[in-house]
């Protein structure tokens, strides 16, 4: 196909791709493009894996990753571990239009977004919780440490580093709706 | 997570990513997303991709990049594409993972690896032909 302009995303995310077509269509950009798409599936929580009340971490938060970046000028903004604020992918893009740094993180990130006037709210949803709670229940499965006591395959922490280090048998716990 | 490539009618490109990560993290864990090259990258020059799936092994490999640089070599998006996945399949043969590249002239595709939970990868495209989100697959 050579039909520009073009929008293309991964997952079959059509609001996300719809919002992005009428960004470019109404004389956006195409980073005006790309922001509105992701920003349209952190509201719509795609599948769970997209913006707030998904993927809860160990403690039952969620936090959020996002990037952009300009093909013409290679200039881009990123945040990670971003904390309370839903519009992760605008709050990259301030982060690319009014710093001269490339990736924000964590608590600091956060920070950032609310004195760029970002709201602070709490990502956790009933749904997010109810994830976390089936976790617990099952005795923290799956789980991501290893090398550690008490045995993550079996129980929850907290965990401490065990002495003598066991073979990992490279077994990766992703699913559809569990991914980066 | 979602990955995103937009190109406008004079070529310009641009790419993003947004994600709330795995599910169950080691708090403060973060994944391939946000790392330039390795969630997307893109260069009006040569072309733009984006991926998703396990970002800790996928981070690893920079796949986003290293498609880009493959289109800038020649290589059509889906070989790019094809590339990017068996660069990291050589040593997670069992990784859960796709991505999607376009060229600088619109040319787009997509590869993914097999594994039993993701045996067609799903993306969407929308361009001057379609004027709408237009559903796509690839067998992977």
């Amino acid at each position: 196909h050579t039909s520009l302009p073009l929008v293309i995303n991964t997952w079959p995310f059509k609001s996300a791709t719809a919002a992005a077509w009428h960004a470019l269509q109404s004389g956006g950009s195409v980073l005006d493009a790309v922001e509105k798409g992701c920003a349209r599936c952190e509201m719509d929580q795609c599948d769970g894996t997209v913006g707030f009340g998904g993927s809860p971490d160990e403690t039952g938060e969620t936090t959020l990753d996002a990037m952009i970046m300009n093909g013409n000028s290679m200039e881009v903004g990123a945040v990670a571990d971003l904390r309370r604020i839903k519009n992760a992918i605008g709050v990259a893009r301030a982060v690319m239009e009014r710093t001269e740094h490339t990736l924000l993180v964590g608590e600091s990130a956060s920070v950032f977004a609310e004195n760029m006037g970002f709201v602070a709210e709490d990502l956790t949803t009933n749904e997010s919780l109810n994830v976390f709670s089936q976790w617990l229940k099952g005795n923290c499965q799956p789980n991501y440490r290893k090398n550690v006591s008490p045995d993550p395959s079996t129980s929850c922490g907290p965990y401490g580093p065990k002495a003598a280090q066991t073979q990992y048998n490279g077994e990766r716990q992703i699913n559809i709706h569990s991914h980066d | 997570t979602i990955g995103m490539i937009a190109m406008d009618k004079d070529g310009h490109m641009a790419a993003g990513t947004s994600t709330n990560g795995l599910s169950h993290k080691v708090p403060g864990r973060v994944g391939d997303s946000p790392i330039i090259g390795a969630g997307a990258y893109a260069d009006s020059s040569a072309g733009a991709a984006a991926a998703t799936g396990d970002g800790d092994i996928m981070m690893r490999f920079l796949p986003s990049y290293l498609a880009v640089e493959l289109m800038r070599n020649g290589a059509d998006p889906s070989a790019a594409c094809k590339s990017a996945i068996s660069r990291i399949k050589r040593h997670y043969s069992d990784f859960f993972g796709a991505i999607i590249c376009a060229n600088t002239t619109g040319h787009y595709g997509a590869a993914c690896n097999k594994v039993p939970t993701l045996t067609e990868f799903h993306y969407m495209v929308a361009d001057s032909e379609s004027d709408t989100a237009v559903l796509k697959s690839v067998p992977c």
